[in-house]
């Protein structure tokens, strides 16, 4: 099993080779990726590692080789088909969202149960009713949901979605969907809570 | 100084016994925490004792007490005005979340450089030109910083910011501000790496 925190630094490490693509940097050493990015170079080469990645000495990593090693490793070397379940403020912002298009996620439909959305469109996917979940999503053969309703309507929805043949659901409601959902994979998002961290960041800063 | 990790989870308790607050339940023990959340009793009872929390043996927590508790430890007890830098799409459905002015956090200004959105407002808190900051943040009091602005932008406004008094950035745009500024506090969240993070643990799960 590879530690998930290291799973999480690669996902920052390929964004970082992905800048440096686009600066037409061809190779970089584990130094200049901590300097950029704040990890030290040991844990950084320690992390790459981990997955079998290794630099050659004294030239480091070929950035194009490196990113495109990362991408296989994380499954992000293909497109995902993902569906909205909930079009409201946080719903938009997401799906208007250019930055996942451009990192292969396209959106193939959303679901909705307000009778005022249902029919119309978002981000060209069609916004259909939450109450055709069901009979929709096995047709669309999406993998994955990000969920963005209120909280009271998060886990009996992730509950459904797991029987629709839904691998994975990124959701922003603020409750714990993980433990709830055995045989889907969750993982949950909290802005509040991010929110809360910078305070306790800025007051432990204070404290000491 | 207190792990991170622990820190989070503070967080995520803190959550659940202000659901448990409001379905009237005064004590809680931490096998029930436990059911609703995921991490073993043992791990929970572990990170309250590290801020100097402890049950009553046979009896659990206070859940009234336990909550206040945590508040005072998250620097949560008290009010915290903020800015928002970027009124676009993810900006706006931030500004509109009922969920942080709930948790005591006050938007007070907003700040962009988009001429048709200054002079109007978003969530009854005026929309200033980003050109002001330096003459209307030191007046405005507020403590910390939403950014929701395009990734170049981010990083020579962190800058400008740690120069106003602001102490904590949330920084939304897909770069890692943390260790380019050392004089503030900064929090990055990047939405896409939550969906990477969700395809990494979707791939694995079919791997293993
Ligand atoms: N807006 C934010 O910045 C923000 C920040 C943090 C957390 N969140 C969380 O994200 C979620 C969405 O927040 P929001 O601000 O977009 O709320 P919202 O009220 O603006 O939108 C919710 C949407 O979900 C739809 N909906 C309600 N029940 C549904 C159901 N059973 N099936 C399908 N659709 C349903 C509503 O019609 C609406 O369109 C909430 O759980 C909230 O706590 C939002
Ligand atoms: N929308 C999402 O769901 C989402 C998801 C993940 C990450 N992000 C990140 O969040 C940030 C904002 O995304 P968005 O979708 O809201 O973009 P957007 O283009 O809709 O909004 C950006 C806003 O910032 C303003 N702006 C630009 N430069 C500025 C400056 N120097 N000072 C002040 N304001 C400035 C623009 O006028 C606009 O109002 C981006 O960095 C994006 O990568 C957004």
């Amino acid at each position: 099993m590879i530690p998930a925190a290291s799973a999480n630094r690669l996902g920052i490490y390929l964004r970082e080779l992905e800048r440096l693509e686009r600066t037409e940097i061809s190779t970089v050493n584990s130094r200049q990726l901590s300097e950029n990015l704040g990890w030290s170079d040991a844990q950084i080469r320690r992390d790459l590692a981990v997955f079998g990645l290794f630099g050659r000495r004294g030239v480091g990593y070929t950035v194009k080789e490196l990113a495109a090693s990362i991408r296989q490793i994380l499954g992000i070397n293909r497109n995902w088909d993902v569906i909205l379940i909930g079009v409201g403020n946080l719903g938009r912002a997401l799906a208007g969202y250019r930055g996942f298009a451009s990192n292969g996620y396209r959106l193939v439909a959303a679901f909705d149960n307000n009778p005022a959305l249902i029919g119309t469109k978002i981000a060209n996917a069609p916004i259909y009713s939450v109450e055709r979940l069901e009979e929709l999503v096995p047709t669309l053969q999406a993998q994955l949901a990000i969920l963005a309703v209120p909280v009271d309507h998060a886990p009996p929805l992730a509950q459904r979605l797991s029987q629709c043949g839904i691998q994975g659901i990124l959701n922003f409601a603020p409750v714990i969907l993980k433990p709830v959902q055995t045989d889907i994979t969750c993982v949950d998002v909290d802005l509040a809570l991010e929110l809360q961290r910078l305070v306790f960041a800025v007051v432990s800063r204070d404290r000491s």
